[in-house]
């Protein structure tokens, strides 16, 4: 059966920012983004999961030249939606598959994320497409995530 | 400046399973996965948000066919690694920005959560790349968000 993945990509330099216990009601999400776009922060990765009881965590990853900015723009506005706390990490990289149809083969997700927890590295963040499929790790742990990631998938390593 | 947004889509036959307080350690996802893709169950969206205090939530959303079958797996992998609860919601649909370079456009995102906040639309999970930015909706609202998204972001409503 052919072969679909086609490459890995990786970034190091992201850090996170995880607003935490946020009210999952309408314009939350809004009220988050819309004053880091105002000051142009870029902002890669948008992760946020089911509520359980009203309340959820939302994450973006940023470069980490504008974690800083990112981080006081975030402190503001989590003070005002009454968000728990505002978690920041700057020692993570992004590590990705990059291929087609993923989605219809969820053998690729369970394959990758065997291969990373086989060198014991652990998966902090989860986020997928049907052309990619990122995973957010320690940074220390990178060059060894992308390394294993080309052996697993039979790709060529290439400097990216 | 360039108009980089440049189509919407949504598909209404997805129903999300989120498997709570699990063990935030590697090996766990892929535990999780293996055994849905051994069934050849597609899975098209997961998402992880980062752990507080050792423990996380994963999710990801399956056609609405194949939810009994991922349950039953999914509940199976649930006891072996003591997660506290299988949350299932067969009511939600994805709605999806397709662009370029979103990445480096906050306020497209931002402009999206706006746009669904103003028609009251909870957003319930967020999930994004450079070129998709990905909400999970209460699946009543799929048609209004739709018709909102095109307005907002000036697209031409074409079936899809
Ligand atoms: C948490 C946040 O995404 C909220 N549910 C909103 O719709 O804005
Ligand atoms: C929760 C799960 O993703 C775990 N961190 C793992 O690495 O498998």
């Amino acid at each position: 059966e052919r072969e679909i993945v086609s490459g890995i990509t990786y970034d190091r330099d992201q850090a996170k920012i995880t607003v935490t216990h946020v009210p999952d009601k309408p314009g939350i999400a809004a009220m988050l983004f819309t004053p880091l776009s105002q000051h142009n922060i870029i902002v890669d990765m948008i992760i946020q999961n089911a509520s359980l009881e009203g309340f959820t965590d939302v994450t973006f990853t940023v470069s980490k030249k504008d974690l800083k900015d990112a981080q006081k723009i975030i402190q503001e506005t989590a003070k005002t939606i009454d968000a728990k706390n505002v978690e920041v990490d700057d020692q993570v990289s992004k590590v990705s598959i990059i291929g087609v149809g993923m989605a219809s083969h969820a053998g690729v997700a369970a394959k990758m994320f065997s291969a990373l927890s086989a060198e014991g590295i652990n998966i902090m963040m989860i986020s997928t497409s049907e052309i990619k499929i990122s995973c957010v790790i320690q940074r220390k742990y990178t060059e060894l995530a992308v390394m294993v990631l080309h052996d697993t998938f039979g790709l060529e390593k290439k400097s990216s």
